[in-house]
């Protein structure tokens, strides 16, 4: 473990729960994807499996029972409890073009063809596009609410810190993870445009984005 | 190749 590792598990876990309290305290889900928020369940699922055959530390063990938790909760509360209020006009990315082709790259590219590590693979190469609908959404709405704009900034900036920390740990300890990396990169150069914003907009204070 | 050894990432 290295601080930007610790930094970006942090980063992404405040994400998870600025958005779950925002929809949980605002009663509403208005501007906020649920297909963004199904594609990380399925993200969660597929890749925290090893939850049920091995305990890699109870750090580990309790993310990840959390990040589960958090992200049905998440879905529970768009698609069940505050259905009223999303926006299905508005979330309309065909995931299918996301799931399948990602689906076929993780049989294609991976490391071992073992059906825990194909799902594993999936959930990498899921995560690097997941946010796409939320992103493709605010376009289409063409404003984000502040408190979306804090998630999808902590959201983009955990997967950025954990590209230090792979640069870290292949400096220091000689890991490498090619696939995880390239997912990585890919992940977090589809924020830059967000980032930019954030970064521009924030200064001005102007309680929206508008994403070109 | 172990599964654990391999991602102990979240």
């Amino acid at each position: 473990m290295n601080i930007f590792r610790l930094t970006g598990d942090l980063s992404h876990l405040a994400a998870i729960i600025i958005l779950l309290l925002k929809i949980w305290k605002t009663r509403s889900c208005a501007g906020i994807s649920g297909k963004s928020q199904v594609l990380f369940a399925l993200v969660f699922t597929t890749r925290y499996l090893d939850l049920l055959t091995s305990f890699i530390s109870l750090y580990n063990t309790t993310m990840k029972i959390i990040y589960i938790g958090c992200a049905y909760a998440t879905v529970y509360l768009i698609y069940m409890k505050f259905k009223a209020t999303y926006d299905g006009n508005h979330d309309t990315f065909r995931v299918e073009f996301l799931v399948v082709p990602v689906g076929g790259l993780a049989f294609l590219v991976n490391h071992d063809f073992s059906p825990l590590e194909i799902l594993w693979t999936f959930s990498i190469y899921l995560e690097s596009v997941a946010i796409l609908p939320q992103l493709f959404m605010i376009s289409k709405t063409g404003e984000a609410e502040t408190i979306t704009t804090h998630y999808l900034f902590f959201l983009g900036l955990y997967r950025a810190l954990y590209l230090i920390n792979w640069i870290w740990r292949f400096y220091f300890e000689g890991f490498f993870d090619m696939i995880a990396i390239v997912a990585g990169v890919v992940q977090t150069i589809l924020y830059c445009d967000f980032f930019y914003l954030y970064v521009t907009k924030g200064e001005s204070g102007s309680n929206k984005i508008n994403p070109a | 190749r172990e599964f654990t050894s391999l991602h102990d990432e979240l």
